[in-house]
């Protein structure tokens, strides 16, 4: 990796950003959502954080233009040069022009976007170009995958050269899990990972999961600190550390998407986080407080949340009891909480899980699922957890 | 014996000079219809910039060269200023 002569870089941990003219290739809530996209690689590995502004000066001006653009390196056509960025200062200091004669997408077709602006605010947070072939800073363009894409290492040591590293924002801790047999050997850690890899429990009658929830079509299955994918595209189920997808939530106790909104809420704790469904990144602002959505602060976890879209509704689970949350008004309803088995008969008295799937409430109680159809008010079919594992 | 056609066109040659003034200049990103560079700077740069994509440092054009310049790319320096 390279920096650029003197080193400059921002010195402030709040860098805002703003876009000023848009491309035509892509909605302006795709390149919001890109572009904060490629922030995030590198605020998931330096303690810096980016903020969108709509007006004024910010400190990253972004627009997207061919030819002459208003500085003096005007783009070139289709093909050639992409984009440029400056490296950090005041006034143009950071600022990152696309070049609108390109076809910018968010595949492999044409240029894509995460790339190129990831590459573009590596430059504007002050990395010069990489002669590492697989580095993201290389000066030429390249299409890899980017489902699930984080910094190459050469980038994120170049990064972290200049800002130091993220450390992992302390959550509140998991409550300990009752104290197991002493250790046979004194010195040998007795968990060494906090929550153990739910891996060879894929298949077990007994599998109780944390959390569950749709993701764009896709199902996502949570334990400790781990969540396994069935998706509609991929064949096969994959295991994978929720923290590596989100290096700062360490475990979800309760998942819903709200599909309309574009959006997945992660509860962990007595915190949520909002993602974009899509980009799978961050919503800025979050985390937030549970007692943000009207929780009492006596609730310090959610069990279980799943939104229904027949109704609009978002119901949280907590014990034994259950809240309705308004997604249309952004409030609590009046009246609750109330007891889960006076209103849900039939699927148990308390609920770890809870997902929606094609008109269908899927509620998970320990092991065992109630498979629930809103209109009739009935469980349909009784099913265990681990039968969505393809196993 | 035939003149052995150059294996490098005018216009690839031109699009070499454009590319080494843009980036690989002394001075920071420079619009290459400002400068021309003289000869030995050519073939300074283009040893420059072969060491950097790891091609063959022969300061001398060759396809391989030129391939590499037709790539898609961002529009930085690739010297440090």
């Amino acid at each position: 990796y390279g920096h650029f002569a003197g080193k400059p870089k921002w010195q402030k941990r709040l860098i805002t950003y703003r876009i000023t003219q848009y491309t035509p290739d892509l909605t302006q809530s795709q390149v919001d959502a890109t572009i904060a996209q490629a922030f995030q690689l590198y605020s998931d590995v330096i303690p810096l954080d980016f903020k969108q502004v709509s007006s004024g000066t910010a400190d990253i001006m972004i627009l997207f233009k061919g030819g002459y653009h208003g500085d003096f390196y005007p783009f070139d056509g289709a093909g050639g040069v992409l984009a440029h960025a400056n490296s950090p200062g005041q006034n143009q200091g950071g600022d990152t022009h696309f070049d609108d004669d390109e076809t910018w997408t968010l595949t492999q077709r044409g240029v894509n976007l995460l790339l190129v602006a990831a590459h573009e605010f590596g430059h504007a947070l002050g990395l010069d170009h990489s002669r590492d072939r697989r580095a993201l800073m290389f000066p030429t363009y390249k299409y890899v995958n980017t489902n699930g894409y984080r910094l190459p290492d050469d980038d994120r040591r170049g990064v972290q050269a200049l800002y130091g590293s993220r450390t992992p924002v302390p959550t509140t801790p998991k409550p300990k899990p009752p104290p197991g047999p002493e250790p046979e050997d004194p010195t040998e850690d007795p968990n060494p990972d906090p929550l153990p890899n739910p891996r060879d429990e894929q298949c077990s009658r007994e599998l109780v999961f944390d959390a569950a929830t749709s993701i764009r079509g896709d199902l996502f299955f949570f334990k400790n600190g781990y969540y396994w994918r069935k998706s509609t595209t991929f064949q096969g189920i994959r295991l994978i550390k929720v923290n590596t997808k989100w290096p700062r939530i360490q475990y979800v106790d309760a998942a819903f998407e709200v599909p309309n909104k574009d959006a997945v809420y992660l509860f962990e704790g007595s915190q949520y986080w909002g993602i974009r469904a899509y980009a799978k990144t961050i919503i800025s602002g979050y985390p937030k407080s549970i007692t943000s959505l009207g929780l009492p602060s006596s609730v310090s976890k959610v069990d279980a949340a799943v939104y229904v879209p027949s109704t609009k509704k978002t119901l949280f689970f907590v014990n034994n009891q259950y809240w309705s949350y308004d997604e249309g008004r952004n409030q609590m309803d009046l009246g609750y909480p109330r007891s889960i088995t006076q209103d849900f008969p039939a699927i148990g008295s308390k609920v770890d899980a809870a997902f929606e799937n094609i008109g269908y409430l899927y509620f998970s109680s320990g092991p065992r699922q109630s498979e629930y159809y809103l209109p009739y008010k009935r469980v349909v079919r009784v099913l265990l957890n681990y039968g969505w594992l393809n196993c | 014996a035939p003149t052995i056609a150059p294996t490098i066109s005018p216009e690839e040659e031109d699009l070499a000079e454009g590319y080494l003034t843009q980036f690989y200049s002394d001075v920071g990103m420079k619009n290459s219809s400002t400068r021309t560079i003289k000869e030995n700077t050519f073939s300074q740069d283009l040893q420059a910039m072969q060491a950097f994509f790891g091609l063959e440092v022969t300061g001398v054009l060759n396809n391989e060269t030129v391939e590499v310049m037709k790539a898609p790319r961002c529009g930085v320096s690739d010297i440090s200023r």
